[in-house]
């Protein structure tokens, strides 16, 4: 299975992943 | 074999052949092997392979809705208390299952692998980031995040699905926050609410042995459920590199809304016995379904005139899971 998430945020937006990092749910995904 | 009497080539042929088309392949495997080894030595990447549309075709002919419901059906039956510990513990083994989160550790508890498959955790197992805006929805495995980028967005690094197949045509939601962009051509940018704004996307692969619920990666409002019936092709990372659009054959459900920034959405994408998808304030919603035929699609809006703002979800909050069969 899986999730995507697609989404508008600004310009500035950071993602806190690396491609094939293993992540939990509650983890830091992304922020401004 | 010349010299051999008829008889025996005769008897020995399926033998040579299984041996000689191992043999072959395995040659071939190497050989591939040695190719990329050569290319990652230059200093480059290898180019991803891709099926052809004949692969394609042949995959996606294969019932694999089919087969995920009797998979389904299969693990739904009640298992007997002495059967319950090595079946569970078999998957457990298998695919590296952490029991210790569990919410209940104890396999007995459990009815059947259904009933496993969709286990809960303990509170504290998955404390939630309060720093952070937008959280992971779901354990997993990242395989691709960034900005969206002429209307196609990254399954993994180097392959693309278009973005309109994917979530199809703009519902037609007279009280949805997504205003007319001023270029009508542009699908992305009628998405993109606010000027000096992006598109971004962020793929998750959730494997066997994860916990298989999900949850709201942020505060946001969904308005909008779109159900896509489609295949339920394995979407492991093997196969992400390997089929183009993957997520566009896959039966999945977009759920759409807003969140402070604007255009803000979510999909459960079903794969290869997990078919079904349960959100779980949206009770009209059936997946895998023999009813629903695939290439169409059904909405539902969460808009109405008594709730104008739709469902709103909180960080962290219970949102689905995906279901065996």
């Amino acid at each position: 299975s899986t999730i995507v998430l697609i989404f508008e945020a600004p310009k500035d937006f950071i993602f806190y992943l690396k491609p094939g990092q293993k992540i939990r749910f509650g983890e830091a995904l992304g922020s401004l | 074999l010349h010299t051999a009497p008829v008889r025996g080539v005769l008897r020995l042929r399926p033998l040579h052949f299984l041996v000689a088309a191992g043999a072959g392949y395995a040659g071939y495997r190497q050989y591939e092997k040695y190719k990329e080894q050569q290319v990652e030595k230059l200093g480059q990447e290898s180019p991803p392979k891709i099926a052809s549309d004949w692969e394609v075709s042949l995959y996606k002919s294969v019932p694999t809705r089919l087969l995920s419901r009797a998979w389904g059906r299969l693990n739904s039956v009640e298992l007997p208390n002495w059967l319950r510990k090595p079946v569970l513990s078999l998957y457990i083994w298998t695919f590296g299952v952490n029991m210790k989160e569990a919410a209940v550790e104890d396999l007995h508890h459990y009815r059947n692998l259904s009933e496993f498959f969709r286990r809960k955790l303990k509170p504290q197992a998955r404390p939630i980031c309060g720093i952070h805006s937008m959280i992971s929805p779901s354990d997993g495995k990242i395989l691709s995040f960034g900005q969206v980028k002429n209307c196609e967005v990254e399954q993994v690094k180097g392959i693309t699905y278009s973005l309109e197949s994917f979530l199809g045509p703009h519902a037609n939601t007279e009280n949805a926050d997504v205003k007319p962009a001023s270029c009508p051509d542009s699908f992305q940018k009628q998405l993109v609410t606010q000027e000096n704004n992006e598109l971004y996307h962020c793929v998750i692969y959730l494997a066997p042995g994860d916990y298989h619920c999900f949850h709201s990666p942020t505060d946001w409002t969904v308005s909008h459920r779109r159900h896509f019936p489609g295949s339920l092709m394995s979407v492991n990372p093997g196969v992400a590199r390997w089929i183009k659009e993957l997520f566009c054959h896959n039966e999945r459900v977009v759920l759409s809304g807003c969140w402070k920034h604007g255009f803000f959405s979510l999909t459960a994408v079903g794969a290869q016995n997990v078919g079904s998808i349960r959100i779980y304030f949206d009770q009209d919603l059936r997946t895998n379904s023999p009813r629903y035929s695939k290439g169409s699609y059904n909405d539902f809006s969460f808009v109405t005139n008594n709730n104008k703002e739709g469902i709103p979800m909180r960080k962290g909050e219970h949102l689905g899971e995906f279901n065996l069969g």
